[in-house]
């Protein structure tokens, strides 16, 4: 079992630094396994390095910095186990638009390569806008969900109006 | 595999029939706070097997069944179906023959979960097989609830490290 | 002290369901100190009811009911402790655009009645177009950041530009 | 009191002399991600006595110095300035006769903090008691931190009867 996790981590690795370096287009990061006696340190610990910044612990990026790179991470671990369904729920809360816009390019790039299907949960306007087709939840009745198509016309106008 | 369908009945905030087509690529699901988003990605991983309800904000598996409202009533069934494409008969024995795989959970108060595949009842531990062989399954990096990026940046290292084993 | 902590208790509890009743437009919530050998038990509480949902406990509600009831704990301990400043990083990430103009509206009322100045850091475009002025950071020579002021015009532009 | 200004010079990456009017009402502050607005936040904090590098995300309190680039040397030396609008003489002593009160925090390597106001060097107590009379200070409820709000979602209750506590 201590070996499949060296191979995993490995292999995530691998994708991570690849990917990190796609979302911030540049910089570097990478991940360390770090054995120590103090149980508060030792375990996955993520360096990195976004263009023309210093390498930092994950703890000393910027909010939107933290997030992109926690997403590197989680897309190095999917790719290292894909699936053909993802379901991502509101991963894009922190992220500016020039982030956003690279995160859906991200995905759709798995999806020309991998036939993986993806369920985007946003509030994001840009990201909406770049969904294939977009499913609206609304409690018109309090306490009852409903679920509606939302046309691509109306896609559009919606993300014009939901200013997230 | 291929995912194409999730149905809800009484799940939660979808006390009435729902479907949602999982099309290819890119799917947004969009809506007010509250409006039962989070709802539809637990129902997902309910369905391929979640067992413990803490995953999905419950403190009892039954929490999951439609609690009732000021006008409607409060059920005491839930279920859930998903459907899977198996044109290329990638699905793992003994399913791997249909082109189509149904798999449906459903629970009744006081008497637990039922898990049928194309209407025949298995264990539970059959739909996690079925899963884990597709790499997808309730624990699976695939589906990532809202909070888990806040968790991977906030938790100390040795939980990230756990997160990793998890997801291998 | 002991006694300091249950009179600062009872009166942020006191703006804090009166603030939720606000931010909810309806329904309600309190705060519970909990006694209880259990330490993952014992101490502060949070039990919410939006409107036409039945009482929880906060871990229980959604993500952006989550945030908007936090909101309204927060400012509760503002208006028990009032200041001249109050700084607000990104407090709006979570919310829908109906959410995001109640957090105005309150804010402006606080500014009405107490005079307080507020800074808010957000990615929000509603948020952007509620401001009375806009300052924007930017980094156009990496790793060196500048503060620009962003006029009215610029400012509903902006607000169309950024989508969130 | 009113605060109309803050001013910093040298502070994370606000290498320039930077200034900040704080006007009535809502000011807004928006940009990219990492471009520097949580410095901004941070260096209001600072400049008010916090003495916790760790709630600045740092090691050390020099952290907060400029650390350089690969076109501008580190510096060596931080300082913020904060000024507030005293017209109704509502500060506590000794300042209460003054129309308007500096507070300026620097930092050198090696030499620590200095406290000045309105020019006059005082100990970081008097800054911590200047602010306390007014009800802000490093550790009040009118500071609220990216990721504040998800701290008092996500931790124990005990930790948040703690954050009601420190705000009291
Ligand atoms: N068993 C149940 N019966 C009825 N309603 C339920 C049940 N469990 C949860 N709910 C309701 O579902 C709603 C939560 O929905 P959900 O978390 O999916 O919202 P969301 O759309 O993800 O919102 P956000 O954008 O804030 O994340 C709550 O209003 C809750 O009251
Ligand atoms: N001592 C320092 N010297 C130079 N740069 C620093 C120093 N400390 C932090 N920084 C830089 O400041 C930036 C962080 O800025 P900040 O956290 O304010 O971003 P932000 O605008 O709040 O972003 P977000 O929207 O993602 O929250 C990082 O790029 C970091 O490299
Ligand atoms: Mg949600
Ligand atoms: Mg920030």
């Amino acid at each position: 079992a201590k070996e499949r996790l060296a191979i995993a981590f490995t292999r995530v690795d691998g994708h991570f630094q690849k990917l990190f370096a796609t979302l911030f287009e540049g910089g570097r990061a990478y991940l360390e396994m770090l054995e120590s006696d103090d149980p508060l340190e030792a375990g996955l610990e993520i360096y990195a390095q976004p263009p023309g910044k210093s390498l930092q612990k994950l703890s000393l990026l910027s909010g939107g910095e933290q997030t992109l790179t926690a997403t590197a991470l989680i897309f190095a671990m999917f790719m290292t186990n894909p699936s053909p369904i993802c379901v991502l729920d509101e991963i894009d809360a922190p992220l500016d638009d020039a982030n956003v816009d690279r995160v859906c390019s991200l995905m759709e790039k798995i999806v020309s390569e991998t036939e993986t299907r993806f369920i985007v949960i946003t509030h994001h306007r840009m990201t909406m806008a770049r969904m294939d087709r977009l499913y609206g939840v609304t409690m018109g009745e309090r306490g009852v969900s409903q679920l509606v198509s939302v046309d691509m016309a109306l896609q559009e106008e919606m993300a014009l109006n939901e200013s997230a | 595999v291929t995912f194409t369908k999730l149905k809800l009945y009484g799940f939660k905030s979808f006390v009435d029939k729902t479907e949602l087509e999982i099309g290819a690529g890119l799917n947004g699901i969009v809506g007010p706070n509250g409006c039962g988003k989070s709802n539809l990605v637990e129902a997902l991983r309910w369905v391929m097997g979640e067992k413990s309800a803490k995953n999905m904000r419950g403190s009892g598996m039954e929490d999951v069944i439609f609690a009732g409202t000021s006008k409607r009533p409060a059920r005491n069934m839930a279920e859930v179906t998903v459907i899977m494409d198996n044109n290329d008969q990638s699905a793992p024995a003994p399913f791997n023959t249909a082109t189509e795989i149904e798999i449906n959970r459903r629970i009744e108060k006081d008497k637990g979960s039922q898990y049928r595949v194309n209407g025949k009842a298995v264990r539970a531990r059959d739909v996690n097989l079925l899963f884990a062989d597709t790499m997808t399954g309730a624990n699976s990096p695939a589906l990532v609830s809202q909070g888990r990026i806040t968790e991977i940046i906030m938790t100390k290292p040795a939980d990230r490290r756990k997160i990793l084993e998890d997801s291998a």
